[in-house]
């Protein structure tokens, strides 16, 4: 796992 | 934003209140797993630490501080207001056996090795798994009454809609959470019984929900 996704969901 | 996700979070929301409502009105919190509400004030404790650190919407950050509001709220009224109908000795699923390896894992499968990003995967592996004292005091007892069984319901119909929420990001935006949707795609599955047993008998049914 390397992207990190952006956190915008609850 | 799209349809799928504020569906979802819509039955998020509906699903919690419905418990909230439920133990107020009734002034009992019967039948409900004190454990799996506990998991669930942990998972967005430490899930939406990031109130702190960053803003993405108002709708982001009021439904983060309701859903943290209402799973303390839900916790007091099972383990301090009415703690005299709470069913300790059915809820005996050993969280330990979740919270271990769900913290383990989160140390090993992270997108990075910082404390903040540790607790969000811990928080995301743990929801997957959070139901299960709940699912397994129903399972002990052989039945539940049709109130919790429309809770898990919306609680199971929120996790459907996120996944399909994640296969429209896909496409539409190439957004994709390895963690969060693998996570997601196991949660979802522990619904499925749950939802055969739903839809056969509370619907068709009434009254209680009792396992064959």
């Amino acid at each position: 796992i390397t992207k990190m996704p952006l956190k915008d969901e609850l | 934003m799209n349809i799928f996700r504020l569906l979802g979070d819509m039955c998020h929301l509906v699903a919690i209140i419905i418990l909230f409502l439920k133990i107020w009105r009734s002034k009992s919190c019967a039948g409900i797993s004190g454990k799996s509400q506990v998991l669930f004030a942990l998972v967005f404790t430490t899930r939406y630490l990031d109130l702190f650190t960053s803003f993405i919407s108002v709708y982001n950050t009021v439904m983060k501080v309701v859903f943290l509001v209402l799973a303390y709220a839900t916790v007091y009224l099972i383990y301090l207001r009415f703690r005299s109908t709470y069913n300790s000795e059915s809820d005996s699923f050993r969280v330990e056996f979740l919270l271990v390896p769900v913290a383990g894992l989160s140390f090993l499968e992270n997108y990075a090795f910082a404390p903040l990003e540790i607790l969000w995967t811990f928080s995301i592996y743990l929801e997957s798994v959070a139901i299960l004292p709940q699912l397994f005091m129903i399972t002990k007892t052989g039945e539940a009454e049709s109130i919790t069984t429309h809770y898990l319901f919306f609680l199971g119909l929120y996790r459907a809609l996120y996944l399909a929420n994640w296969v429209w990001r896909y496409h539409t935006e190439g957004f994709f959470d390895q963690i969060a949707v693998v996570s997601g795609v196991v949660q979802t599955i522990f619904y499925c019984d749950f939802f055969y047993l739903y839809f056969t008998k509370v619907l068709r049914g009434s009254g209680k929900m009792t396992l064959p």
